[in-house]
C-alpha cells in the first residue's frame, strides 16, 4: 500500500522543500520506492533533484488542469527508486483557475487513484507557503501532513493557523488525515531555539517527531548540486537525521 | 510627498516582515513618519509591532473588500510616528475574492489616494510569499519594490521569477516602479553565502543595495518583544544596518 505524505506550512522558508527532498532521498537509501510531487510554482523541488523546470514539456499543472495523463508526466530522477512529477511556472495558472472549478479540492486525490498501489512505497508532496487550493488538494490526497517549523516566533505562531485547515480537511473528505510537526534548522547554541523547541514539545506532545533537524550548511550545498543530502554527503549530521526521520515514519506507518 | 515601498518576494522566509518592521523602526528613529500596511494573512507584521491580530475589529481585508474607510482602520503603535493598517485571518477571504473583481489589481492604489501627502514620509507594505492579487495590489500602489533575498540557491533562483511580475506591473499601470534587492540573513563565515552574494552583485549591479543585513539573533528576540530592532536594542549590528539602509533609501528618494 502506498502511503502519501504532504509537506506544508503557510509560513515561508521553514525547509518544506529541503524536507521533501531529504526524506525522499532517505527512503531511497532504505530501498523504498518514492514518487515526489512538486506542487509549488517556484519549482524548487524539481530544481533540488537536478531538473531544470524550464526544460520540461509537461508539469503537474497539466495534470491538474486535466490535459495530460499521469504516466506521461512522471519522470525518473538520477536516484534509482525516486521518480518526480515536476512543476514549472504553469502552476501559477493552476493556482488561479483551480478554485473556480466545482470540487476543486479533490482533483489530485482522484488523479492519484490511477497509480497502482505497488508502484511506490511513499508519495511525498511539496507545497507553496500558502493554504490555498493547491495545498488543500495535497491534504485531501494524503495520509499524513508533515509541518516543518523553525523554532522561532513567527513559525511557532503559524502552527496555530494550520490547525483550522486540518480540521476542515478532516470534516470535508479526509477524516483519517494525521499531522506531525518537524523542527528544522535548529541551532542548539541558540537560547531562543531551545526555549521554542521546549514550548512546541509541551504544546504538541506526540504530535511532534522525536527526530529534529539541526542547522547544517551542507544542505545548502546539496541543493546547489541538485542531489538529496543523503546522496550528496550521506555522513553529514542532517543526512543521518533525515534517515532517522524516515525510519521513525516507516515504523509509524507499519503500526497503523 | 509620501514615498511608498513594497517588500515582496515569492520565496518564503527571506526576512520580508523583519525588513518591513526594522525599516519602519529606522525611519521612526530618523524622525520620519511611517505607515505600515500588513497585507499577509499570517499577520506577522501586526504581531511584530506588538498587536494581537485576534484582538482587532477591522483589518486591511475590510479596506480591500470595500466595507470600511481608511481612517477607521489605521492604528497607532507604541512607537511615535509609526502607524499600522493591521491584518488578520480575514485576509484569507480577500485572497480568494479579490481576483474575481474587475481591475482587482488597482484597489489598494485607489484607496491610498485618500491619504493626505503630508501625513506620512513613507508607506511600507509587507506581502505574503506569493505573486497573486495581494502582492500585485501592493506593487501597483508603490514607488519602489524591495526584494529581500537570502544568499542561498533557492532564493537566488526566485529572483528570476520576480522580474516578469515587475515587467507586467510596469506595462499595465505603474511604469515608474523601481526595484532594489536587499541581501538578508547573511553569514560572513559561510562560503556559499559569500559566493552567492558576489553572484547577485555581478548579476544585478546597482539593482542591489550597498547595505546588506547580517545574521543577528537579536532580530529573533525583537519579534518576541513586539518591537522593531531599532527600539528593542538600537546598538546591535542589524539595527545599525537597517538604519544605514533607511539613510541609503532616503538619499535615493531625495535624488529622484
Ligand atoms: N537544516 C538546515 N540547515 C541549513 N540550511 C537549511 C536547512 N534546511 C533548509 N535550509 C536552507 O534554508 C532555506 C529555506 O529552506 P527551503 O527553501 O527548503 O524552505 P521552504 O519552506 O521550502 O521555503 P518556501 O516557503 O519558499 O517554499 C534554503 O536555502 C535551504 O537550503
Ligand atoms: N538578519 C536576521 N538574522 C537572524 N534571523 C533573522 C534575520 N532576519 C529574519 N530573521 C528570522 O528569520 C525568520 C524569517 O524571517 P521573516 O519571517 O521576516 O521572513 P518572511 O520573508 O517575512 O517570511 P514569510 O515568507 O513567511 O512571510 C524569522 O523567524 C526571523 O525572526
Ligand atoms: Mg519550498
Ligand atoms: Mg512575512
Amino acid at each position: 500500500m502506498t502511503y502519501t505524505i504532504t509537506i506544508a506550512n503557510q509560513k515561508g522558508g521553514v525547509a518544506k522543500t529541503t524536507t521533501a527532498t531529504s526524506l525522499a532521498g532517505a527512503f531511497a537509501t532504505l530501498n523504498m520506492k518514492t514518487l515526489l510531487i512538486d506542487m509549488d510554482p517556484q519549482a524548487d523541488l524539481t530544481v533540488a533533484v537536478g531538473i531544470n523546470p524550464k526544460g520540461i514539456s509537461h508539469s503537474v499543472a497539466d495534470l491538474l488542469l486535466n490535459s495530460h495523463s499521469l504516466s506521461s508526466i512522471i519522470m525518473e530522477t538520477t536516484i534509482p527508486g525516486l521518480d518526480l512529477i515536476p512543476s514549472n511556472s504553469d502552476m501559477e495558472l493552476a493556482e488561479r483557475f483551480l478554485p473556480v472549478r466545482d470540487n476543486h479540492e479533490y482533483i489530485l486525490k482522484d488523479l492519484l487513484i490511477a497509480i497502482h498501489p505497488t508502484s511506490y512505497d511513499f508519495i511525498v508532496i511539496d507545497c507553496p507557503p500558502a493554504l490555498g487550493s493547491i495545498t488543500l488538494n495535497a491534504l485531501h490526497a494524503s495520509n499524513m501532513l508533515i509541518i516543518p517549523t523553525q523554532p522561532e516566533y513567527f513559525s511557532a505562531f503559524a502552527l496555530r493557523n494550520m490547525m483550522p485547515a486540518i480540521k476542515r480537511v478532516r470534516a470535508f473528505g479526509n477524516p483519517a488525515l494525521v499531522y506531525r510537526i518537524l523542527i528544522t534548522m535548529h541551532d542548539r547554541r541558540n537560547r531562543i531555539h531551545n526555549n521554542m523547541r521546549e514550548q512546541i514539545r509541551a504544546t504538541f506532545g506526540d504530535g511532534l517527531f522525536n527526530t529534529l533537524i539541526d542547522v547544517d550548511t551542507k544542505l545548502r550545498e546539496s541543493s546547489l548540486a541538485g542531489l538529496p543530502i543523503t546522496h550528496f554527503n550521506p555522513r553529514t549530521r542532517s543526512a543521518l537525521q533525515y534517515l532517522s526521520l524516515a525510519k521513525e515514519l516507516d515504523h509509524n506507518v507499519q503500526m497503523v
